[in-house]
């Protein structure tokens, strides 16, 4: 799979949803 | 309760919209549905009175979405009294806009050879949701940052005993795309997206937690008058 880095921004997105 | 099919979205059952004693004999119940992209008032027509009726037509008033008829009431004989007719009415959203309130607020005229009869129904938003409506993940993150902070709003979803992949796979035979999920400390956090009918994007965050029947969910729309209506459409979806 490529690497778009949109799954890292997910990863943050959500990650910074539950501990803003 | 209601049925969902195979290649379409949840049908509520019908329900008693226009009441005998109101509309001298004639009594109209009706559900929406959508099914392949093509939205349907399905109507069942009671005559109670004691006199054949005959030259039915319906109208609806102007509406939020431009909800209208894509094809005229066909009952094609005469209605007997006691006799009853299911008719399946095509409609499409080209018609005239103008908002109501609440939002999903349907006027509709009813005619036949005895009269003309008025009633008002309220459809359900997911009858709206199109088939292309799951947004390319980099535009979601776009549109998810763009989007202020004063358009989001959060609901929750109670006593819905579902599993994540159970709820996705739900959501998406009514028009509700899974964009991307993440697992953050044991939370399951689906982003979704859907599109109405009119172009507006509606952007979801739905939480789930293994074990616990209550979900968080997050809209985000420009639109933000739209999003008690799209999480009435997602109760309705998961709990049935």
């Amino acid at each position: 799979e490529l690497d778009d880095g949109l799954d890292e921004a997910f990863s943050r997105l959500a990650q910074s949803r539950t501990n803003p | 309760s209601g049925v969902g099919t195979l290649s379409g979205s949840y049908v509520a059952p019908k329900a008693v919209w226009l009441p005998a004693m109101k509309a001298k004999g004639l009594e109209i119940s009706g559900t929406f549905t959508r099914q392949v992209g093509s939205i349907s008032m399905d109507l069942q027509l009671t005559n109670k009175a004691l006199q054949v009726m005959t030259d039915f037509a319906i109208q609806f008033n102007r509406n939020s979405f431009g909800l209208a008829p894509a094809a005229p009431l066909q009952v094609h004989a005469p209605l007997s009294p006691n006799q009853t007719v299911e008719l399946s009415l095509p409609l499409n959203t080209v018609g005239s806009v103008m908002k109501m309130e609440p939002l999903n607020n349907l006027q509709v005229a009813v005619k036949n050879n005895i009269d003309v009869f008025y009633f008002s129904t309220l459809y359900p938003l997911h009858v709206l949701f199109v088939e292309d409506g799951k947004m390319d993940r980099q535009m979601f993150l776009a549109t998810w940052k763009d989007i202020p902070n004063e358009n989001e709003a959060q609901f929750q979803i109670r006593d819905c005993p579902l599993n994540t992949e159970t709820a996705s796979n739900k959501l998406q035979s009514s028009n509700i795309f899974t964009v991307a999920k993440r697992n953050v400390e044991g939370q399951d956090m689906l982003y979704q997206s859907l599109k109405l009918t009119n172009g507006i994007w509606v952007l979801a965050e739905l939480r789930i937690q293994p074990g616990n029947p209550n979900f968080t969910l997050s809209l985000k729309c420009r639109a933000p008058e739209v999003s008690q209506h799209v999480y009435q459409a997602y109760e309705t979806i998961l709990k049935n």
